[in-house]
């Protein structure tokens, strides 16, 4: 572990009494692979390191007993307020329905996580509506309607859209929320690549129609070092408010939530912890911080 | 690049930068690069080209060759397809199913996993799509059960494969992972022998937590082989590499996108080709 690299590195030179180049080289190197190990991308590692070189190996470390803590403690403290504040809570918009987006990469929990949001916005007294825009995966509709079904939440879908696209189902929908007097709108949409040029572009138009009041990335918390690419695209692209790290109850150490808050600079709004649609946390930063550092 | 003390190290850097982007292991990229090293002295590589070429020879020789998909004499052949949640594992039977088709083979799917929402749905729109039989029980039925009816039905119906979903699960519930033993030894039952792949499918996009799911899996399973889905993305999967090296199990088929011809077989060298662009 982290702590037994760097326990080992502060015993070979204990009692020298100041820290030489090459072992403020060997921390700040230990602290590299472990975040490297945890998933965070090698760049905003770099400048992870970069921001922590001076205190890592300062007054406050050489003079503790326990420098090994000491540094682990500076580490720990720089990740958390990168991380940002605890979860920020959600601004419900002025003249309902709030709309909701979610989007992402294949697979990362959309729908599933669609669902618990659902289920979340009505324990806060809200009177929601899940939207299937996913025309494109098999049986994507009808997996919400099951989920839907499952937390009590009406799902609207292209076939009561009487529409064969996703933008013309979401406006569909934002009109028929305002009828029924939904106050929350989420809205589920397919998984794509960030590079999928035509599938980006429909993206945009569904953001346009929707006008959300939270575009939210859904982050698979295994994703490796391109975490940092999509979520730039998906940013640039639509301008996200928060982002949600799904599937936190795996043993992924989850580095690529640094990795996306870096470059997206948006809160973490919610954690995934499991399949189960009552399986959605708060962002707690501090817990994550220990989680990448191992 | 070639200086009195070996390689340049500006080069080395570089080639480290590109493995890590690659989602490499941090520990296998040392390790490369130290044999990297060695290697480029003892030969006297000068030319920037040369030492790629020696690395790209390094990482080809951690992959070994490719390993195809295992054909049994007595039919029907059964693949068990497993992982974690969301990898692509009903897409990529799918796609099993069709390159099977194209060689002239028939295919039955097996649905077990009866426990996601919509699963069954989403593999019987894949079946009629395909025009293959899918063997299918209620939702929340024993997925064994499922398989079990699979492979007698196949043998009933003279179809040579049989393609078995399962539910994505954690490799860290404990309770899941005992529910996929129970799995494969119900089809070893069935069969006479353990299943002819037990094939462990990996989202290329996933960094070293692949690496975490594979040990996991094998010690639960023997593992004969490794389908690595999404590679249409802009993930280069280097994960694979340890998982080669030090688990032993061969990469044997890649998923390069959402349809049904979008699977290949593992090519060694376009992989590597794809690490080091
Ligand atoms: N363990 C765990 N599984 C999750 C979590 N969130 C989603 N899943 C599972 O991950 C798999 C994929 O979830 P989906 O909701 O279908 O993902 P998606 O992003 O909508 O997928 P596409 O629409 O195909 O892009 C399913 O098996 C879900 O049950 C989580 O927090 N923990
Ligand atoms: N781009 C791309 N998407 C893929 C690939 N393989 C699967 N997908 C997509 O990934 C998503 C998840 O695929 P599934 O086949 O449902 O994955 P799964 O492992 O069966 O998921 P669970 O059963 O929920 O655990 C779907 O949107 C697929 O279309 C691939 O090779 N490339
Ligand atoms: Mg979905
Ligand atoms: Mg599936």
């Amino acid at each position: 572990s982290l702590t037994d690299k760097l326990q080992g590195i502060f015993e070979r030179i204990r009692g020298k009494g100041r820290l030489d180049e090459k072992t403020v080289d060997e921390v700040l190197r230990e602290i590299r692979l472990a975040l490297l190990e945890a998933d965070v991308n090698f760049r905003v590692v770099k400048e992870f390191i970069a921001r922590i070189r001076e205190q890592a190996v300062g007054e406050e470390v050489l003079k503790s007993l326990t420098p090994d803590q000491q540094v682990i403690r500076i580490v720990r403290d720089e990740l958390i307020a990168l991380l940002g504040g605890e979860a920020e809570p959600i601004r419900w918009a002025a003249r309902p329905p709030t709309v909701f987006m979610l989007c992402g990469l294949q697979g990362s929990g959309k729908t599933t996580t669609c669902a618990k949001l659902a289920r979340w916005a009505k324990s806060q007294g809200r009177n929601p509506m899940l939207v299937a825009c996913d025309l494109q995966r098999p049986a994507a509709v009808k997996q919400l309607e099951v989920l839907g079904q499952q937390v009590g939440v009406p799902v609207f879908t292209p076939q009561q859209a009487g529409a064969q696209d996703p933008v013309r189902t979401a406006q569909r929908a934002l009109e028929h929320a305002r009828a029924q007097g939904n106050d929350v709108l989420i809205v589920d949409t397919a998984g794509r690549l960030q590079v999928d040029e035509p599938l980006m572009e429909e993206l945009q138009r569904m953001h346009a129609a929707l006008q959300p009041h939270e575009t939210l990335l859904v982050v698979d918390a295994t994703t490796g070092q391109e975490a940092v690419n999509v979520a730039q695209a998906f940013h640039e692209r639509l301008e996200l408010t928060g982002v949600i790290m799904s599937k936190m109850d795996g043993d992924a150490r989850g580095g690529a939530t640094l990795s996306v808050k870096a470059v997206v600079g948006k809160p973490v709004r919610f954690v995934g912890v499991g399949e189960r649609t009552d399986a959605l946390e708060p962002f707690y930063p501090d817990r994550v911080a220990s989680r990448i550092l191992g | 690049v070639f200086t009195r003390r070996g390689v340049d190290e500006e080069l080395l850097e570089e080639l480290e930068e590109t493995l890590i982007a690659a989602d490499v292991n941090v520990n296998a990229v040392q390790e490369l690069l130290e044999t990297l090293r060695q290697e480029a002295k003892a030969q006297r590589l000068r030319e920037a080209e040369d030492v790629r070429a020696c690395l790209s020879a390094l990482l080809k020789g951690w992959l070994g060759a490719p390993a195809p998909l295992t054909v049994s004499a007595t039919p029907p052949t059964v693949y068990l397809f497993v992982g974690v949640n969301g990898v692509g594992k009903t897409t990529s039977i799918a796609k099993t199913a069709h390159m099977l088709q194209r060689q002239g083979k028939r295919a039955l799917l097996a649905a077990g996993d009866t426990f996601r929402a919509a699963a069954i749905d989403q593999l019987q729109i894949w079946a009629d799509r395909l025009g293959c039989d899918l063997v299918k029980h209620k939702e929340g039925a024993d997925p064994s059960a499922v398989v079990f009816d699979a492979i007698q039905a196949a043998r009933a119906r003279g179809v040579d494969f049989v393609l078995a979903d399962t539910a994505g699960r954690q490799h860290t519930h404990a309770r899941l992972m005992e529910e996929l033993k129970k799995v494969h030894r119900v089809a070893e039952k069935a069969l006479g022998r353990p299943p002819d792949e037990v094939l462990l499918v990996l989202d290329a996009v996933a960094g070293q937590n692949a690496i975490r799911q594979a040990e996991e899996f094998a010690r639960a399973l023997p593992l004969t082989g490794i389908v690595l889905t999404k590679l249409d993305s802009t993930s280069r999967g280097g994960a694979v590499l340890t998982i080669r090296k030090q688990l032993g199990i061969p990469i044997k088929l890649i998923g390069l996108g959402e349809k049904a011809d979008q699977m290949a077989p593992f090519d060694p060298d376009a992989f590597v080709e794809g690490l080091l662009a």
